[in-house]
């Protein structure tokens, strides 16, 4: 089953 | 002080239309450049990044860049009281506690405004990187929303599968499994008829279907959406801003992180 990642696991905060 | 009028109105009600399902609050950061507008959703699964050019407002005035930090359910209340063919104009003062929207019907015989309060947002801006995407697949909106909507009968995912002869939806779940084929138009009268890939790797990636029938709401703002894919990073989808002569005035681009195997 996959799972949900987030944005900020591919994203960095600036 | 920041001013921009827009004399077709209906574009930044459209635009209000498109992000409102999605989040809750954000900034438009305003500058010479133009109005932007970047947040993610609250559970941090999907990022909106929206742009509305200087030079697509008929009238803009930035004196000096200022972020204006918008509960959105409220903006997109105050639009729903604008006509289709008004012209709307946004005002703030700088270091203003509200914001002015002033609705102007074509003939100029009826003039409304409405002053909506502005919040202190801390928002948190990420860096989007420059990305070569392995497939960009470009198609009908009313298609891509379609596939979205009846897929969405099946299951919470679909999994996109791009590859040279064209591009797979597939969706399953209890009830059981569907899947959408589109090839390639072959030739087509109409751009915006057309499904387009520009492939240089294969790529098959699982999305949430929920996200992307929030994204799906944009469809009035555009003919045509694109979808930017890679292995292993978040889906891109746009839809450029159009005006009624086809001038681009902007963009809306989602990104939604890609549901991954455990």
């Amino acid at each position: 089953r996959a799972s949900q990642s987030k944005i900020i696991e591919f994203f960095c905060s600036e | 002080m920041f001013e921009a009028r827009l004399v077709e109105g209906s574009l930044l009600k459209k635009v209000m239309e498109s992000i409102k399902d999605l989040l809750n609050e954000a900034s438009w950061d305003c500058s010479g450049n133009g109005m932007c507008l970047q947040a993610m959703d609250s559970s941090h699964v999907a990022l909106v990044s929206l742009m509305l050019k200087s030079d697509g407002f008929e009238n803009y005035r930035c004196d000096r860049s200022i972020s204006l930090g918008i509960n959105l359910a409220s903006m997109s209340k105050i639009l729903k009281c604008a006509s289709n063919d008004d012209i709307i104009t946004i005002r703030a003062e700088d270091d203003a506690d509200a914001i002015t929207f002033m609705f102007e019907s074509p003939k100029q015989d009826r003039v409304s405004d409405y002053e909506m309060k502005l919040m202190n947002l801390d928002t948190e801006h990420l860096g989007i990187p420059d990305t070569e995407y392995a497939c960009v697949i470009k198609m009908p909106s009313g298609e891509f929303s379609r596939i979205c909507r009846d897929l969405s009968v099946l299951g919470d995912s679909v999994i996109i599968c791009c590859t040279k002869d064209g591009v797979r939806f597939s969706a399953k779940g209890d009830l059981g499994n569907g899947n959408i084929k589109l090839a390639q138009s072959a030739n087509v009268d109409k751009e915006e008829e057309a499904v387009v890939v520009d492939m240089r790797e294969a790529v098959t990636l699982t999305f949430s279907l929920r996200y992307l029938n929030f994204f799906t709401k944009a469809a009035p703002l555009s003919s045509q959406v694109s979808l930017s894919m890679s292995e292993d990073v978040p889906l891109m989808v746009e839809y450029k801003i159009n005006d009624k002569e086809g001038d681009s005035k902007g963009y809306v681009r989602y990104y939604l992180a890609p549901k991954i195997e455990d």
